[in-house]
């Protein structure tokens, strides 16, 4: 969840 | 999504479009680095991989697509076109992008959140974004009179990495446990490498003069 969230930005 | 945040995009967004209309009316790409060009695409690429197998939302879809098919048609513009390839310097481009880039790797091998392919190759393009501009901006002190809307490309670009930078304070002051250490000292260094560019940008447009940057 935390890995995915990091990635919500582009 | 922040405001800071949408805006931001807002802004990566415009600095493209600009760059793709400065290339297609002037039919010109001088004072344009392929070798930076080239290095957003390997960026957004390895950056983007997760549009094979996580969906977040349909505007990061759109964003990303839009991203790598963009610096894809710059790339193509510059190396393909009839008129525009001609107008391109390859003597005066001459970073050595592996310089950047092996570094970038070694780093995304030792300092990362993941040891599996995705992440490394995102973490890679974390690094590789922060130093891209590099060759771009090497390009334009050694070019006298910089065109205006190359110089608002620049802008743009430099805006954009401001404004994340603004949209991480907000989400640290509203998002409890909110914290991306290698996203944001990244985003640091990058937005740094244009306080130089910043400062005789907006000289020069006080002044109402062309854009040069001393070498």
């Amino acid at each position: 969840q935390d890995l995915h969230d990091e990635h919500d930005e582009l | 999504m922040n405001i800071f945040r949408f805006a931001g995009d807002m802004t990566h967004l415009l600095s493209i479009i600009v760059l793709l209309l400065k290339i297609n009316a002037t039919k010109s790409c001088a004072g344009v680095s392929l070798k930076t060009q080239e290095l957003y695409l390997l960026v957004f690429v390895t950056r983007y991989l997760d549009l094979l197998y996580s969906y977040i939302s349909l505007y990061n879809t759109f964003m990303k697509l839009f991203f790598i098919c963009s610096s894809g048609c710059v790339i193509w513009y510059i190396r393909e076109h009839k008129t525009v390839s001609q107008t391109y310097d390859s003597a005066q481009d001459t970073f050595r992008v592996l310089f950047l880039a092996c570094p970038c790797m070694i780093l995304a091998l030792t300092v990362n959140h993941d040891f599996t392919v995705t992440e490394v190759l995102w973490t890679f393009s974390i690094y590789l974004e922060a130093v891209a501009i590099l060759p771009q901006l090497v390009l334009l002190q050694r070019t006298k009179n910089v065109d205006t809307l190359t110089g608002n490309y620049v802008f743009l670009l430099g805006g954009y990495r401001a404004l994340y930078l603004l949209n991480w304070i907000y989400r640290i002051l509203t998002e409890p446990g909110y914290r991306q250490w290698i996203v944001w000292i990244s985003g640091t260094i990058q937005t740094a490498i244009y306080c130089d560019f910043f400062y005789y940008y907006i000289k020069s447009w006080r002044n109402n003069e062309r854009l040069s940057l001393p070498s």
